[in-house]
């Protein structure tokens, strides 16, 4: 039969991650020790992906990319004051730790938590 | 290029110092061996690695029991020097130096056990009834393992339960004043004595020789808390420490024993 009129007139709306966009984001890079030649040292973990982030940062930035206001300002000196002030760029705003086993080369053993080893957000900034 | 860590600038191209790990991770990446060119690789022994990947799991769960909300965020295994273990073993005291070279000045204390291993044809867990005596010895300069008598101490009976094959046996309180000493090297005279708990078994028969203890030498275990700027800092939700052994073999719902019921 017939659609309903409001069916036919809206768009269908595609979620926002379908697109595949070059703005910022959190990407994976994953390592393995064994790769880096390091197994004999770090015992655990055997793989590590510290993330890192990559992308274009949207002119008015506003507070989407969890950016402080100071970024629109920077933007601003970009565009009206000053170009040689680099624009905000795409980087990570918060850590994980990382816990690390490692075998000396004196014989002992180490564990230790490193700080801010995993990025898991990006913000312009 | 130079990274400064903790108030010392690490040249790519320097031996690693203190298991810092950035360093060698920089080396791996510019193709470097980590420990400097001619060090030999001397291989771990498997019965510390498994140990220590147990509380290397334990530890680095993302979210620690409440109980074991403790602050350590380093743990350091440190084995006897075999060189002295060689010649005193006619005494029945054991002489026994351990390194501290890797332990650094940031990295305070929290706990420190003897971790000894037993060699034993138990099937289940048993108690043993022990007694710890421990003398620290002064060490002249010029010699590494030397014999004069320092300090003493004495644990009085000790109880414990053997799971697995270690006992962790604490000695925090005569270690602690060493060791925030920023002593290099430690030699220790140790000598525990066991015989196995009277507890009657089931059946009825009580089990009374005593337990012939392992004659490997224990090895230290060092809970620590490094406050400088590459450790994660932990933050205490409980304020006080809690005791850090008892999360790894509180027999109740271990790691291991969860798996492996899980598995059978």
């Amino acid at each position: 039969g017939t659609l309903k009129s409001s069916e036919t007139s809206m768009p269908k709306l595609v979620p926002m991650y379908e697109f595949t966009t070059d703005d910022c984001d959190l990407y994976d890079f994953r390592v393995s020790f064994k790769e880096l030649k390091l197994d004999h040292w770090i015992i655990e973990p055997k793989k590590y992906n510290p993330r890192y982030c990559k992308g274009s940062c949207p002119r008015n930035v506003g507070f989407m990319y969890g950016s402080p206001m100071h970024t629109m300002v920077q933007n601003l000196i970009y565009e009206k004051l000053d170009s040689s002030v680099p624009r905000p760029t795409c980087v990570p705003s918060e850590y994980n730790p990382l816990s690390v086993l490692t075998f000396e080369n004196d014989k002992s053993y180490a564990y230790k938590e490193y700080e801010e080893m995993i990025a898991t957000k990006c913000a312009c900034r | 290029s130079s990274y400064n860590f903790e108030n010392e600038s690490v040249e790519p191209d320097v031996p690693l110092q203190h298991g810092n790990i950035l360093s060698p991770l920089l080396k791996a990446l510019s193709e470097q061996n980590p420990w400097g060119e001619f060090t030999h690789r001397t291989k771990p022994d498997s019965r510390y690695v498994r140990y220590m990947r147990r509380l290397y799991k334990q530890s680095s769960k993302p979210y620690r029991s409440p109980e074991a909300s403790h602050l350590y965020n380093t743990a350091r295994l440190i084995t006897p020097r075999e060189e002295c273990l060689k010649q005193n073993r006619e005494f029945f005291m054991q002489d026994i130096s351990y390194s501290l070279n890797r332990v650094r000045s940031q990295e305070h204390l929290l706990k420190s056990v003897l971790l000894y291993s037993f060699d034993h044809n138990h099937l289940s867990p048993f108690s043993l009834l022990c007694y710890l005596d421990m003398k620290e010895q002064k060490s002249s300069k010029d010699q590494m393992c030397s014999n004069h008598l320092g300090i003493q101490h004495s644990v009085p009976l000790l109880s414990f339960r053997v799971h697995h094959r270690w006992v962790e046996v604490d000695v925090t309180s005569f270690l602690h004043p060493l060791i925030q000493a920023h002593k290099k090297d430690i030699h220790l005279l140790i000598n525990l004595t066991c015989v196995e708990d009277m507890i009657s078994r089931p059946g009825g028969q009580i089990h009374k020789s005593p337990v012939e203890l392992t004659p490997r030498s224990p090895s230290l275990l060092l809970y620590l808390n490094d406050t400088s700027e590459v450790a994660y800092q932990r933050r205490s939700t409980q304020g006080r420490m809690v005791d850090l052994t008892s999360n790894h073999w509180d027999g109740k719902s271990t790691l291991w024993e969860l798996t492996s019921r899980r598995r059978r």
